[in-house]
Formats: C-alpha cells, sequence, structure tokens
C-alpha cells in the first residue's frame, strides 16, 4: 500500500508542470523515504532526475517499493481539475493498476475522487556520475529563465562561459548576436564559484524547457565542468530537488 | 558546426 497526502496541491501542480514538458510518461518510484524519478526525454538528449523526502508529505506510507508509471499529461488534466489550495491524497495498492488521487477543499466541506490508469513503463535508469564541477553558479529562477526566452530568439544555441568574473550566456544568429553577462552581486542574488573557467555549447530549447521549474524555486543552481552534461537545479522547498542535466554540443 | 551530443555517451545504464 502507497498513501501520500500533501497540504497544497499547488506544490504538486508544479512539480507536475515542471516535468511534464520534457517527459511525457514516467515512472515515479515510490520508497519509505520518499518518491523518486528519472527518465531521459525522447531524444535522449537530457535527463531528468526528481527526489521528494517523505518529510514533505503531511502523511506518508509506502510498505513496499513501488513503481507508478503515469501519463504526465493526463496527470496534468486531473490536478487542473483541483484548486491549489486543496489538500490531495495519493493513493495505490501493491500490484493495483489504478492510482487513486483525493483531492479535499481547505474548508472541507467538498472531496473529489479521481482515478488514473497506470502505465507498464519500461524504463532504464542511468547511473550519473559524480562530478567535481569546475563553476557553480547561484542566480535568481526568474533571471535565468528569462535569459534563455531572450536567447532562444536569436539562435537555437547557446553559448554559456563561466569565469572568476561571472557567468555569460551568448547566441549568435542570422538577425545578430546577443551577449549578457551577470557578476557576483553584494547582495548575493548571484554567486559564481569557479575553479576553472569553462565553456559549453547547449540547445536553448532544453534550457527554456527546464525554466518550467522556475515557479518551484526562488533560485537556481547551474553546475558545469569541461566536456560533461550541464547540471540545472531546482530545490524543492527544504523537501527535495528537480535536477536538469543537458548533454552540451560538441565540434563535429 | 557543432553536434548535439546524447546524455547515454556521459551516463551509462545501471
Amino acid at each position: 500500500m502507497f498513501e501520500a497526502r500533501l497540504s497544497s496541491t499547488a506544490l504538486l501542480k508544479k512539480i507536475v508542470d515542471a516535468l511534464k514538458e520534457i517527459l511525457h510518461q514516467s515512472t515515479l518510484d515510490c520508497s519509505d523515504s520518499g518518491i523518486q524519478l528519472q527518465a531521459m526525454d525522447n531524444s535522449h538528449v537530457s535527463l531528468v532526475s526528481m527526489s521528494l523526502r517523505s518529510d514533505c508529505f503531511e502523511k506518508y506510507r509506502c510498505d513496499r517499493n513501488l513503481s507508478l508509471g503515469l501519463d504526465l499529461r493526463s496527470l496534468t488534466k486531473v490536478l487542473k481539475c483541483a484548486s491549489g489550495d486543496d489538500a490531495v491524497t495519493i493513493k495505490s495498492a501493491d500490484k493495483a493498476d489504478k492510482l487513486q488521487l483525493s483531492f479535499e477543499s481547505a474548508s472541507m466541506d467538498r472531496t473529489a475522487d479521481y482515478e488514473l490508469r497506470l502505465l507498464n513503463l519500461d524504463q532504464e535508469h542511468l547511473a550519473i556520475p559524480e562530478t567535481d564541477y569546475a563553476c557553480v553558479v547561484h542566480m535568481p529562477a526568474t533571471e535565468f529563465a528569462r535569459i534563455c526566452r531572450d536567447l532562444s530568439t536569436f539562435s537555437e544555441s547557446v553559448v554559456i562561459a563561466c569565469t572568476k568574473d561571472g557567468i555569460k550566456f551568448s547566441a549568435n544568429g542570422e538577425m545578430g548576436s546577443v551577449n549578457i553577462k551577470l557578476s557576483e552581486t553584494s547582495k548575493g542574488d548571484v554567486s559564481v564559484q569557479v575553479e576553472e573557467p569553462v565553456t559549453l555549447s547547449f540547445a536553448g530549447r532544453y534550457l527554456n524547457t527546464f525554466t518550467r521549474a522556475t515557479p518551484l524555486s526562488e533560485k537556481v543552481k547551474i553546475s558545469m565542468a569541461p566536456e560533461v552534461p550541464l547540471l540545472v537545479e531546482y530545490p524543492i522547498e527544504d523537501y527535495g530537488y528537480i535536477r536538469y542535466y543537458l548533454a552540451p554540443k560538441v565540434d563535429e | 558546426k557543432s553536434k548535439q551530443g546524447s546524455i547515454t555517451s556521459f551516463f551509462t545504464k545501471k
């Protein structure tokens, strides 16, 4: 038996919004310690890893490890029927083929129960190696979203260059070019830790997709090392994270 | 000219 109750559906909506653009279907791996998800996009260019500890939930019970295969678009449709301040309980019996979602209004005078068909997804998990990132940048999540949006107007490719002076985002296309540089600020909303400078090129389309997680957190953490995937991490309150890994473009 | 790398060339199957 798996049962988890969140006091606010808004958080679940934000999490699913952060995933559904890049993953249409995915498996939630539920265990005693919490809920995990790991999946690649269809093109195998990026990988999403989510972790939500059990103490995020008002009530959490998971008697045995369970994998719940979900169609995230269908889950979005169900979540649209709920109000953000509803409490939500998700429940599944062992070996069940359905997930139950119950929404309870804040005034507790309305309950709505939904059943969502579970999918049998054959999902492979990748081993993510421990990486000592040469550059780690923290910045406001809204600033990162704005930069990704603005650069994608110019080019499909985005170059991210990180030095001790700051982080620079560049795009160069037919209509012209753009360079946006952020330096470390004294008020601490942008911080840049650099062991060695790194410059890598990425597909802007994916960076834009990652910024769907912006409502989850004020800050985003960007980590880079030479010739390894970029890591873009959004914390989920104090209870977990969504990490997006993006393979760099390589010179032909 | 650059081409898009695959995430599976960095992370291997468990």
